[in-house]
């Protein structure tokens, strides 16, 4: 789940 | 947040802030069809999920969870998440479900969609007795964030999770009862089976957050 770990991973919301 | 610090006011003042913005999805000019009704939910959904992120981030311990057990809770969760917001937003409007201020759906649209109309139906009647039992915002928030919580099927170690579970016991606790009904009712299995046989029978395209979330489900099921 790419999207989803990048989103998690990312500081900006 | 010190969580130990942290009295049940300020905790649900902190789910009141991590609260998702209201998401627009503007409804077609014409009457609806199968393909374009299941567009416009599919899209709302896919938009509701990256803010369905930024608002987990935002429950106390969440964010000190591994990667891993963050998109465990998420994958197990999110249509779950889903159905409660749709329930609340349309809480005040019996026959309605207010998928978005502008996307607002009548019982017999569902009509349009082959299956869909049964889940209209039952998340309808998940509503109306959610304004029966007088469903309070509050509870509304904390019942959501359990929902998170308590998603995963294996154990999620985390000492900074049982206590935000601990921090949400107070403010439910006032009508433990009527809330662990909210909870049992909200299940998402008809809505992911639904939406698996759209995508399967290509009446719609799911693509991005939406269909990594679908697959995960799916995966899991097998």
């Amino acid at each position: 789940s790419h999207k989803l770990v990048q989103l998690l991973a990312s500081t900006a919301e | 947040i010190l969580l130990s610090t942290v009295s049940p006011e300020q905790f649900v003042l902190t789910l009141l802030e991590a609260e998702p913005p209201n998401v627009l999805v503007s409804r077609p000019s014409k009457p609806f069809t199968e393909a374009s009704m299941m567009m416009s939910l599919t899209k709302l959904a896919d938009k509701e999920l990256v803010h369905m992120i930024g608002w987990a981030k935002k429950i106390p311990g969440f964010v000190d969870l591994s990667l891993y057990d963050q998109v465990r809770l998420l994958e197990s969760c999110w249509m779950e998440v889903l159905m409660i917001g749709l329930m609340w937003r349309s809480i005040d409007h019996p026959g309605k479900l207010i998928f978005a201020p502008d996307l607002v759906l009548d019982r017999d649209e569902g009509k349009c969609v082959e299956g869909i109309l049964e889940i209209f139906d039952m998340l309808l009647a998940m509503t109306s007795r959610f304004r029966e039992l007088k469903l309070q915002h509050k509870e509304y928030l904390c019942v959501k964030a359990m929902i998170l919580l308590n998603s995963s099927e294996y154990a999620v170690a985390s000492d900074r999770l049982s206590r935000s579970h601990d921090c949400l016991v107070p403010p439910c606790a006032v009508r433990p009862g009527p809330l662990t009904c909210f909870l049992f009712f909200v299940h998402s299995n008809k809505g992911m089976e639904h939406l698996l046989s759209m995508k399967c029978k290509n009446v719609v395209p799911v693509y991005d957050l939406l269909l990594e979330m679908l697959n995960a489900h799916t995966l899991r099921g097998q």
